[in-house]
């Protein structure tokens, strides 16, 4: 009985904020919030250089990784208004 | 700090608001006066001034919604996005939006103001005692009606200061049946309904219908949160069901299973695994102040701080006792900047009936004797706000400090004066409160802070403290009044207004009534209300609003411009 507990994770109807990897997080995050631009024409920035950008602005440290610190970040309650502005 | 491209500003320092809708969340003077507050804290550190608007199109439009509300950037349902608003500008610019799947709080758990009971509108005491048990949210027991309420104390038992907690029992908000409770069961659509319901919207808000039929009546209101409810999920405003089954195991209180986020939720049915009907468990929620202060700085052109500690940092944090950073402060004095002049200071009363000695008790004998410093040859047109206008003798007295400007009902003579105050009715101070004339017996009373005078031909009674009305000892000055024929005026202090029987001089009973309740769209504190051509008048700083006596709100304008025709 010391095993670990399994946890069930389930849809709940009519839940907005359904599960999402980390990485569907950081992508949404980050062309949300202005990070990725998603209009420029020369290309796709690469995510590495838009959460080196997102980290800076945040105060964390600036890895280009998406580490916990990243994540965690990202799921912090905040204001809906771009952070870089296209 | 950063400031938007072109460092977007608004052209003028007097900026106006508009609040257009409220959360269910809040009772609507606590969201007022956390809207307020957070202006302030611009406000405090710029020439910026903030003036509310009840009507048309202001600077900064304010409205609550969900979801898809009406702009290109939908809200995401409890917690994640709070908040948006929109830089200086026309049309939406300048607007700011809050998410009504956030549990909105003043950031440290429900904040629930009561009504009626014998606690005069305070916040409930959590937790509290009643019959030696202890209660951390609005309760029904020991009543039979199923009114929620709770104690404002820490002990019922002790203090028996109480009062009802919202519910769609007690009233409703916003509609059109001026705050009436929720008649159940209603009919809509030819089905019956026995609870708020979500139905026939699509913006998620829970209403009711106040008359038994909404098909036959078309009479409605929005359904306020109880305490208990839960946020978002499927249920929203449902109470939790305790226990409840979830895959096949019973909970007594508010769970995380089965989420990867780690939210608390509850069912609001016995079996969630059955019927799927959940809701988030009520938390700390936002701080309104907190969020709005950050918004309106988007709104007056800031944008985000990379500084954590600024309240331009994007992300929510709750402070206590909240100070602007330095950061926000460089940031908004760069578009508008400091604050120039004194800070005001409210005139210190004076007593009349005692020389002035130094004590630390306060003294209630007051009457506002200090006029502030208005040149008297200055015409009425440099006056921003009177200290009283009524309607004596047909004509228009518009009072300042010690003087008063007469314009006829006509206007063909224009305004005369300024004429020292002393000089018709000697008695009376320098600063008045307000003033009316009972039509029936043509006396003129005159108020100024808590003492009246009544003026007969040149025969004078006074000062009378206001409490031989009948009125509060609490009170420190009626502002305005309205007479109401066949005797009666209404009496107006703060936010609420009584009603005077002239000739028994004491108000009725079933008094005091609030403003906003009785007066919707008029601002809910005036600091003057007067009767002019059958019009009702409540003035906010140099703005007023006029009723009609169907009490709709016809015209918003500037005292100066419109009522005395100033160049």
């Amino acid at each position: 009985w010391c095993g670990p507990i399994k946890s069930v994770f389930v849809n709940f109807p009519g839940d907005q904020m359904r599960n999402m990897t980390d990485e569907e997080l950081a992508d949404t995050y980050l062309k949300r919030f202005g990070y990725i631009n998603t209009l420029e024409k020369s290309g796709l920035q690469s995510q590495s250089k838009a959460l080196m950008k997102m980290q800076k602005q945040l105060g964390l440290e600036e890895t280009g990784e998406l580490d916990q610190a990243t994540i965690n970040a990202m799921n912090q309650p905040r204001c809906g208004v771009p952070d870089v502005r296209s | 700090y950063q400031t938007f491209a072109g460092n977007l500003k608004w052209d003028h320092n007097d900026i106006t608001y508009r609040v257009l809708n409220y959360s269910p969340d809040m009772d609507e003077s606590l969201i007022d006066d956390a809207f307020a507050r957070a202006f302030k804290v611009w406000s405090d550190v710029t020439p910026l001034t903030f003036t509310r608007l009840y009507a048309g199109t202001a600077d900064i439009m304010i409205s609550f919604g969900k979801l898809d509300h009406g702009d290109p950037y939908p809200f995401d349902g409890k917690d994640g996005l709070l908040a948006h608003a929109y830089p200086p500008g026309e049309g939406i610019q300048g607007d700011a939006h809050f998410d009504d799947d956030e549990f909105w709080t003043l950031g440290n758990g429900a904040v629930i103001k009561t009504r009626y009971g014998n606690a005069d509108g305070a916040i409930c005491h959590f937790p509290f005692t009643f019959l030696g048990k202890s209660y951390s949210s609005c309760t029904t027991e020991g009543r039979e009606d199923g009114l929620p309420w709770c104690s404002t104390t820490a002990s019922f038992d002790e203090d028996k200061k109480f009062g009802f907690c919202p519910s769609e029992l007690l009233f409703t908000y916003g509609g059109n049946s001026n705050g009436r409770a929720c008649v159940f069961p209603f009919v809509f659509d030819g089905e019956t309904y026995n609870s708020c319901t979500t139905e026939g919207r699509n913006d998620g808000y829970r209403w009711c219908a106040t008359t038994s039929n909404f098909d036959t009546d078309k009479e409605y209101g929005f359904c306020p949160s109880r305490d208990t409810a839960v946020i978002g999920g499927n249920s929203e405003g449902e109470p939790c069901h305790f226990p409840f089954t979830f895959l096949d195991k019973t909970y007594t209180s508010c769970t995380s299973e089965g989420r990867g986020d780690g939210k608390l939720w509850c069912a609001t049915t016995s079996n969630y695994d059955k019927d799927q009907k959940w809701g988030f468990c009520p938390d700390r929620g936002y701080s309104l102040f907190l969020v709005a202060a950050h918004e309106f700085g988007h709104a007056l052109g800031l944008e985000h701080s990379s500084i954590q500690d600024a309240l331009m940092y994007p992300m929510y944090k709750y402070v206590k006792d909240f100070s602007l950073h330095s950061d926000d402060t460089a940031g908004i004095q760069f578009l508008y900047g400091p604050k120039t002049g004194p800070d005001p200071t409210p005139p210190q009363p004076k007593s009349t009936t005692s020389p002035p000695v130094t004590t630390t008790e306060p003294t209630r004998e007051t009457t506002e004797t200090t006029p502030h410093p208005v040149d008297p040859k200055d015409d009425a047109c440099q006056v921003d706000k009177f200290d009283a206008i009524a309607e004596i003798k047909g004509q228009l007295h518009l009072f300042k400090d010690g003087y008063y400007w007469t314009m006829s009902s006509q206007r063909k003579e224009g305004l005369n004066g300024p004429f020292p105050i002393k000089q018709s009715w000697p008695a009376l101070p320098a600063v008045l409160s307000t003033a009316f004339e009972d039509i029936l017996t043509k006396k003129i009373y005159f108020f100024s802070a808590n003492q009246f005078w009544v003026y007969t031909g040149d025969q004078v009674q006074g000062p009378r403290r206001i409490e031989k009305l009948g009125l509060p000892a609490s009170l420190e000055r009626v502002e305005g009044s309205l007479p109401r024929g066949k005797g009666k005026v209404l009496l107006f202090s703060e936010d609420k207004f009584w009603r005077l029987d002239v000739k028994t001089q004491a108000v009725d009973t079933g008094y005091p009534r609030y403003t906003d309740y009785v007066f919707g769209g008029v601002p809910n504190k005036p600091h003057d209300v007067f009767l002019y051509k059958g019009h009702y008048y409540f003035c906010q700083q140099s703005f007023y609003w006029r009723m009609n006596s169907k009490r709709q709100v016809d015209r918003v304008g500037y005292v100066k411009y419109d009522v005395l025709k100033c160049p």
